[in-house]
């Protein structure tokens, strides 16, 4: 059966914060967002990759609106002995494209379409997170319309199924 | 408004393959899932997290049906010059445990309370992946039982939300 492909969203609004170097232990996710939780941060994308062999050690990423950065930093830096991460990145330069339709597990051509879609429009993929019906990624703000145009194109959408899931 | 969460999904049937130090370049991720689409891979969950400053790589991991994996190795490998990644990390003693619901963005506390949960069961979280309406972690096959126990019982639901979603 067809993948449907019902848009693209795209987002502007949030940072990213990368809690570098956090010890692959179990209940260290969990200290990091109660903290934020307690902190009343809106979390909207995490990302935690497998750790490293040598270090024993994972980031760990979200994004969340550019806004709460400062409380989020700051919430983090008070847990940062107990957690023992390494270090905080934080990125406000970060836009959030996202690919929305349904049946994506049993069609990899989606996934490999959108993904050249954006390296033939120039665009580096810095993250990546999906789900059966979505397909996000994370790029520089400034590639955020060049990769939504590709996206639009390569799958034929017009641009009010691009607009209409500006927040999707 | 209150965050609904609706059920706890869980799968045993895939795998995870990394691509350690892939080149955090224009397109390589669309060479890398242009691969697994031509060999016919169906990819579930992709995780990529941001590069690190010092090296210029990252890696790249994806979960994925456990019988296709010898076909996606094979493919891979074929391209390791290509892309000039480092090394292929494969694990098929993983399980998928996944919290469904809606609007969790705005109600950061059923993160924290989802993994809570899982650390006071004693579960490492290997992965993370998450959308509005769904935390995804990956966590290994021996732990799947717990895991989805300590959720089911975290978010008061019913076994029959647990067992009805389980291929969510
Ligand atoms: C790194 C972090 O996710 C850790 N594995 C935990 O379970 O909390
Ligand atoms: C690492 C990989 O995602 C790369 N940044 C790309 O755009 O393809």
């Amino acid at each position: 059966e067809q993948p449907i492909i019902s848009g693209v969203a795209h987002d502007r609004s949030e940072a990213k914060i990368t809690v570098v170097g956090v010890p692959d232990k179990v209940g260290e996710a969990a200290t990091i967002f109660r903290t934020l939780a307690d902190a009343e941060i809106n979390i909207d994308m995490i990302v935690q990759n497998v750790s490293a062999a040598a270090t024993g050690r994972t980031d760990i990423s979200f994004t969340l609106p550019t806004n709460d950065s400062q409380t989020a930093l700051t919430a983090l830096k008070k847990i940062q002995s107990q957690v023992a991460f390494e270090s905080l990145l934080y990125d406000d330069q970060i836009g959030k494209v996202s690919l929305i339709g349904a049946g994506m597990r049993s069609h990899p051509g989606v996934t490999a379409k959108f993904f050249s879609a954006l390296a033939d429009a120039g665009v580096n993929i810095e993250m990546i997170s999906t789900s059966e019906i979505r397909i996000s990624v994370v790029v520089g703000q400034n590639e955020v319309d060049q990769a939504v145009t590709a996206a639009h194109r390569a799958f034929d959408l017009d641009a009010d199924q691009v607009e209409a899931v500006v927040y999707g």
